[in-house]
């Protein structure tokens, strides 16, 4: 869960995968 | 509604890689540069720290695996802006190189680390607080002055020195506006700190860096921005139909900096302050040294080896 807690702070461009 | 525009014509990557050519430095940075440790991990690369053979001086390399960039035109973005947005609160740009299939971008270096590891693990007072929003409002009056948006505010991309300086950095996603097109509404940047009208999906100005400057002034009062429990789509939704998010324990806070956040999170645009009007707020006043950030750098620091 750390890595998923981590990629939360991740910068999006356009729709990202989960939109 | 967006106003019809003409698309902007993709670039190919060859036209990428020749642009790349011209604006990067000629030479093997491995030559002039040792690498030493990793320090930080984002979505467009890894960033490590080196010492410049010839000086001895620390600097910071971005490493990014172009094949791997889905926009590789952001990156070229990057380096004009940084190269040509020099600002005591900006973090200066020294070079750039293409090693292979990489491109290797080489930064001044902040051992103080990030803004998140403050907030996550130490407290900040109300002083402090002002202090790091002045500076960061300094770097934005200049940026939306020279008609930039950086378009991702947040703790990650607040370096500190040890002496308590505090610089803006991560350029890979600004958007450069002109008058014939001043306004943007591709969603970029992150979700937890995105303004309502970029997630609304409207047209987009300047004032979305003013709003995540407001996220972020939340992040040094409760350690985290509001909804990060949430998973990111949910914390858009929430964003949406919330606008300007709680905060918990806000009647604690003195009434000149609940002032400060209600000028930096309006949901509407144009009642928002714009940097240049939240320089001239009262609760800049409180600001404190930034030498007084030292302790809670070095807190931080400790906190962040021990975990």
């Amino acid at each position: 869960s750390k890595k998923y807690e981590r990629k939360k702070r991740y910068t999006v461009v356009g729709n990202p995968y989960w939109m | 509604n967006t106003a019809a525009r003409p698309k902007k014509k993709k670039m190919s990557d060859e036209e990428i890689m020749e642009k790349l050519r011209i604006i990067v430095a000629v030479g093997d940075p491995n030559k002039k540069y040792t690498k030493m440790e990793k320090i930080g991990q984002g979505a467009s690369g890894t960033v490590y720290t080196a010492i410049e053979i010839a000086t001895g001086m620390e600097v910071a390399i971005k490493q990014m695996n172009l094949s791997q960039q889905p926009k590789k035109e952001l990156i070229i973005n990057e380096l004009l802006v940084m190269r040509e947005n020099k600002h005591p609160n900006i973090v200066n740009y020294l070079d750039s190189y293409l090693v292979g299939e990489e491109l290797w971008v080489t930064m001044e270096y902040l051992p103080g680390g990030s803004l998140t590891d403050v907030v996550t693990e130490t407290c900040m007072d109300e002083g402090q607080i002002a202090a790091v929003c002045r500076e960061v409002l300094q770097a934005l009056e200049f940026l939306h002055y020279n008609h930039v948006i950086h378009r991702d505010i947040k703790s990650d991309n607040i370096l500190l020195g040890m002496d308590g300086s505090v610089k803006l950095t991560d350029f890979g996603f600004c958007a450069q506006i002109s008058p014939e097109q001043s306004k943007r509404t591709t969603m970029v940047g992150t979700p937890y700190w995105m303004a309502p009208e970029v997630v609304t999906r409207k047209q987009y100005g300047p004032k979305v860096d003013i709003w995540s400057l407001g996220i972020m002034a939340i992040e040094m009062i409760e350690g985290e921005p509001p909804y990060l429990n949430e998973n990111p789509l949910r914390a858009l939704y929430l964003i949406a139909t919330n606008g300007k998010p709680e905060i918990k324990e806000k009647e604690k806070l003195s009434p000149v900096f609940q002032d400060f956040l209600d000028k930096c999170l309006d949901v509407d645009v144009d009642k928002r302050f714009s940097a240049c009007e939240l320089l001239k707020h009262p609760f800049l006043k409180l600001a404190r040294p930034l030498a007084s950030l030292h302790p809670l750098i070095v807190a931080a620091k400790e906190a962040a080896k021990s975990h």
